[in-house]
């Protein structure tokens, strides 16, 4: 039997039978997804299975990898930042041959702001490829930079673009993120990043096409 | 009073009823939903003359032709799926992370010869 096992498994996808040692919940998104394809009327006349409608991308995989990075030590002087933390996730499990058509980073928050905004106070949350040692990669510009009066309990930011551009090195993903106080506040930094541990869990959600969903259709 | 007369299955080529549960193939650890899908099986005859609810091939009706003029050389026509559709299944991969994956012919909604 464990050969044919291995046999089916293979022609699943997998290229062993997965034990789960710390099982994850399961993201929301992806929940919805599974429950919106369970309740269609069956035979799936109208159902792609190599497109992912919930993002209008090409897909019939989707994965979502948790953060395996650390906070790293803050970097004197640098009396207004917030939070320094090293994002890695793990893409090695992607098969070969896998396309990838959508990438998108989820930052949660444990409340929707890191302290009561004061008149001028803006917040900046730049992300920076990095090294595996959460070394900003020198003379790289950020993927993203935004500015924000009021921190939300969940950022998502599209990141398909950026890897796209071959920005993703080998078979992981390793950012640095930093967020700041504008240097234009008033208030001492301590307070103005009261609550620097409000970040509760990063998240990278993929979409990838598969070998099968590659390989040219018959013609009818 | 009289016992109602036994259904008899159809001896015809169609779907038949076959539910896969995951644990039953112990995998149940690893799998997060579904538990188990109606997946069917294609079984049934494909006799002379091929009814047009038998979905036949045309190598199928010459085929029927040809074993009914020598039934041991060659062989009726096969009762295979013909239309299958696709499920969803979310599980757990080697490193714990959550997959959603859209498989392909996993349901048999037609049969034919």
């Amino acid at each position: 039997l464990s050969w044919q096992e291995s046999s089916l498994l293979k022609s699943l996808g997998l290229s062993a039978k997965p034990s789960p040692k710390r099982p994850v919940p399961v993201p929301p998104v992806l929940w919805r997804i599974f429950q919106r394809r369970k309740e269609l009327p069956r035979p799936h006349q109208e159902l792609d299975s190599c497109r992912v409608e919930e993002f209008h991308v090409p897909g019939n995989i989707v994965r979502v990898f948790a953060d395996q990075g650390r906070f790293l030590p803050e970097e004197q002087p640098q009396g207004w930042l917030c939070l320094r933390k090293l994002l890695f996730f793990n893409l090695s499990v992607l098969e070969e041959g896998e396309r990838l058509t959508m990438a998108q980073l989820e930052l949660r928050f444990q409340h929707n702001s890191y302290h009561s905004p004061r008149p001028g106070q803006v917040l900046e949350l730049r992300l920076y490829p990095a090294n595996p040692r959460g070394q900003p990669q020198p003379g790289r510009s950020p993927l993203v930079e935004r500015s924000f009066v009021q921190l939300h309990k969940s950022l998502l930011f599209k990141l398909s673009a950026a890897l796209k551009d071959g920005k993703m090195p080998g078979r992981n993903l390793t950012l640095v993120l930093e967020i700041s106080a504008s240097s234009g506040a008033s208030g001492s930094p301590r307070s103005l990043c009261a609550g620097s541990d409000a970040l509760e869990a990063a998240s990278l959600l993929v979409v990838t096409l598969g070998r099968q969903c590659r390989a040219p259709r018959s013609r009818r | 009073s009289p016992a109602s007369p036994p259904v008899t299955p159809s001896p015809l080529c169609k779907p038949r009823r076959l539910y896969i549960s995951f644990s039953d193939v112990g995998w149940e650890n690893w799998i997060i939903a579904p538990q188990g899908y109606l997946a069917n099986y294609c079984r049934g005859d494909c006799p002379f003359p091929l009814a047009a609810e038998l979905n036949s091939t045309n190598h199928a009706v010459l085929q029927t032709m040809v074993h009914s003029l020598d039934p041991q050389g060659t062989p009726q026509p096969c009762c295979v799926p013909v239309r299958l559709s696709p499920i969803s299944i979310l599980y757990y991969d080697n490193s714990d992370n959550v997959v959603l994956r859209h498989y392909e012919d996993m349901v048999v909604d037609e049969c034919g010869c």
